[in-house]
């Protein structure tokens, strides 16, 4: 399902180079559960925003189900991630000025298909799932730090994604929220959905298959690479 | 050097009334290092923003070194915050449009007394301290997650205060960081620092010497009320 290879990303910032990702290479197959970890600042959000279509890179390259990501416009990028892509980012990026309920509805408008009934109540029931049916009302100022990122999580779900890819989802969360969170996620890669997951807490890790190691824009460590 | 009686927060939208904090009582000596712990949506952060100044409770009251805080006007209490307390924001709250530096300089300003160039460079040093020397002249979005959360957390320690409220500071950090940042407070208390920090962490909370635990909007349990 994605193929890298020698991804790299530099910013520029005036005349200093920031060399985020130096190249890195991995596949990742339909199903697969996969763990990031990393000291703060290795490149692991750069990453997940060239995997989500989200920015390209500077060389390398990256394939999504057989298509060449970097050669593609913007406006089939934005197909791409609307049809086959949730993203929970670490910074959340809610609509300040929409309810939860409006918030999570919104991919499902780019999808099309469904009436505006229909995405409310699919978007409902996926702020049911992750413990808030009784803040839908909310605006992203009216929620706590957690509530905030479990409404980050149920927009990325709600589209029912091929591939999730998540920034961090649990940071904001206490242990049990957390924990169910996790339990969610097992089941739903259970159903066939391929996790990526950024974190950095070994309890969240442990509940993927696979762990990636990046340390100053390399990948250091693959665990599947020792099944060589 | 904080005393809460029955601090009752409750926000109003529309008809409907949220009681994010019930009547919660306790008192912090000066030199206390206290962990707050609880589920999301429990009231933690609307309790640190009233301890902060930040947020006007709706009944009780609240004395920061005898002040009566719950009858300040505004001018009062923001002298009050920049003069006796440091906040790291669950959400940072950093500005976009400037550096990590002039973001860590800006409360140095409320305090008078110093020259920009003096200003600079303290807060080059708190930037040091937290790890990232290099990356002074970044702003918020050329930043990564755990670096915007360390830039608010020397942001808060700049002005050496004599209270730190520390909401999840954590959060985006790696165990290493993590761990880095946790020493670095327990110095600060241990030369005089009242800290209060919510953590959903344990290896954080281990840290403080006094637990209160938040479910509801009621404090639930405060280790040091057993010592009775
Ligand atoms: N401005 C607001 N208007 C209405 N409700 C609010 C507002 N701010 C917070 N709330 C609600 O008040 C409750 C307490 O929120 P608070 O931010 O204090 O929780 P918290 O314990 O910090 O949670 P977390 O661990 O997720 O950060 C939550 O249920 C939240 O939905
Ligand atoms: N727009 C940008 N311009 C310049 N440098 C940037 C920009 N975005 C990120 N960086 C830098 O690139 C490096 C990698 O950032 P990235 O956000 O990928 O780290 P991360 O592994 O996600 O860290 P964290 O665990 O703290 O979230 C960091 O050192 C950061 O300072
Ligand atoms: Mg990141
Ligand atoms: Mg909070």
């Amino acid at each position: 399902m994605i193929a890298v290879r020698n991804l790299v990303r530099t910013y520029l910032m005036g005349a200093i180079e920031v060399h985020a990702l130096q190249g890195v290479s991995f596949d990742i197959q339909r199903g697969e559960f996969v763990a990031i970890m990393g000291p703060s600042g290795s490149g692991k959000s750069t990453l997940m925003n060239l995997i989500g279509c989200l920015d390209t890179p500077t060389a390398g390259s990256y394939r999504l189900d057989g298509l060449p990501i970097e050669r593609l416009d913007a406006v089939l990028l934005a197909a791409v991630r609307n049809t086959k892509i949730g993203f929970v980012f670490q910074q959340f990026h809610l609509l300040a000025r929409h309810t939860a309920l409006e918030n999570v509805a919104l991919p499902l408008a780019y999808r099309g298909g469904m009436s505006r009934a229909e995405r409310l109540e699919r978007a409902a029931t996926a702020l049911e799932r992750v413990g808030l049916g009784d803040r839908k009302d909310h605006r992203p100022h009216e929620l706590s730090g957690g509530q905030q990122q479990r409404v980050a999580i149920a927009r990325a779900l709600v589209t029912r994604p091929a591939l999730l890819l998540a920034d961090e989802p649990t940071g904001a969360l206490d242990t049990h929220t957390s924990a169910e969170l996790m339990e969610l996620l097992v089941d739903l890669n259970g159903s066939g959905m391929t996790i990526v997951l950024v974190t950095h807490e070994p309890d969240v890790a442990r509940h993927a298959r696979r762990l990636l190691e990046i340390r100053d824009g390399l990948l250091m460590h693959d665990s599947a690479a020792i099944v060589a």
